[in-house]
């Protein structure tokens, strides 16, 4: 089985015209064990 | 060879008894020569996958990617009737096991698939049977949500496969390398995802900060009250800062799905699909894979805007369960034979709150068969 999460997140509107601009970054690596609660990502306050 | 020798000693010794006839020879090998073969054939063939599951992880492990790349046997899964077996599957693990067998059989489960028993809510001998095991819940405090307002948490306990901001046009998440699939065809043609029209992107990063951002606001709630009859997924691009995050569960882990977020859920669409495998290897041969299998997507607001959450199911977890909607039966007997009916969507009421869920509140829960 498998879960699929599709959200929206703050991005930094002063860096919007850049690539990888995303305010919210991910905190895992592709492959990595999570496990509930575990954070997925983070953002800061602008 | 051992056996082979005795095996053929036993034969030859019965041949003799018999009389020698060349006849009855060739019979008394047909039975145990075809055991052994097929014995031999499934040994060979476990080998090998063996062989090919290390493989890819090497790979992995050093960073190679592996391309999608489709197979007979992918093929040869369409014509199963995967759905059946999964029904099949679903009734043989709910047979009640005796108590004093009970702590055997999901002890082998737990070596097997790598579960962590003592994390179980309740003894081994009061699950009465391996479905019931599987869907266990956790000991209280086994699961610590983190409590930082500024993160998303994890729904479920699994592996990463995937994570991104969807951009460009369609917002296509990537299967694996060499296919994506829209998420408009994972989470329905009816779904809210905020999506601008090419032209408006441009336009939009042009201005300053503030009009910016309140520009985004109101093309967020005119795309979401908008029937999307009027939007076109395809030639539309996401808008900025969305995100998605396909996480994989192993037989062995943990089948309860919690919010990642303080979560008000508004819509529930259920497709009812095939129900295909979904493990490492049928994400690099099988094409729409998430999109084609049976799905439960929660749709809803949280503080940060849109959120939805895909629970696909598998051939041996085909069915899944909403603890917002108990009602809900999914992994039900086919009445058509189409796979591309129409999902049944259900919205949920008060309008405008539907469901409230508070980050780590628990969901849904996967079920075996």
């Amino acid at each position: 089985s498998t879960v699929v999460l599709v959200f929206q997140a703050p991005i930094s509107l002063s860096q919007e015209n850049r690539d990888s601009s995303s305010e919210f970054r991910f905190s895992v690596q592709r492959g990595d064990r999570v496990r509930v609660g575990e954070a997925l990502g983070r953002w800061q306050d602008q | 060879a051992s056996f082979l020798k005795k095996l053929h000693k036993t034969t030859q010794a019965r041949s003799f008894s018999n009389g020698g006839g060349g006849g009855s020879k060739g019979d008394s090998f047909l039975l145990p020569g075809a055991t052994v073969a097929t014995l031999l054939m499934l040994g060979a063939l476990h080998v090998r996958r063996m062989y090919d599951d290390r493989k890819v992880e090497e790979a992995q492990e050093k960073g190679t990617e592996f391309e999608f790349q489709p197979d007979v046997k992918s093929t040869f899964l369409r014509l199963l009737p995967l759905r059946s077996i999964s029904r099949c599957w679903g009734l043989l693990t709910s047979v009640e096991i005796p108590v004093s067998l009970r702590p055997y059989v999901y002890g082998a489960w737990a070596r097997a698939f790598n579960s962590n028993l003592e994390e179980a809510a309740f003894p081994l001998d009061e699950y009465a049977s391996l479905r019931e095991f599987f869907v266990r819940t956790l000991k209280e405090g086994s699961r610590p949500i983190d409590p930082d307002p500024q993160c998303l948490v994890s729904p479920v306990d699994g592996t990463v496969l995937r994570f991104g901001e969807l951009r460009g046009a369609g917002a296509m998440i990537e299967q694996v390398k060499g296919f994506s699939y829209s998420a408009f065809s994972l989470l329905g043609a009816s779904s809210f995802l905020p999506l601008i029209a090419k032209g408006d992107v441009n336009e939009e990063s042009s201005e300053p900060e503030n009009a910016s951002r309140e520009k985004s606001k109101k093309s967020w709630l005119r795309v979401s009250l908008a029937s999307p009859k009027v939007r076109d997924p395809v030639s539309a691009c996401p808008m900025k800062g969305l995100f998605y995050c396909v996480i994989y569960l192993k037989p062995g882990d943990y089948h309860r799905i919690h919010a990642p977020a303080d979560w008000n859920v508004l819509v529930r669409r259920h497709f009812s699909g095939r129900l295909l495998p979904v493990n490492e290897r049928a994400t690099r041969t099988i094409r729409n894979l998430y999109v084609e299998n049976e799905r439960v997507v929660l749709e809803g607001l949280w503080k940060e805007g849109f959120m939805a959450l895909a629970a696909v199911g598998a051939t041996n977890i085909g069915s899944i369960e909403l603890s917002i909607e108990p009602e809900l039966r999914t992994n039900q007997a086919r009445k058509k034979l189409l796979h591309s009916e129409p999902p049944e969507d259900r919205i949920y009421e008060p309008d405008g709150i539907g469901r409230t869920l508070k980050k780590g509140d628990e969901v849904a829960a996967f079920n075996m068969g």
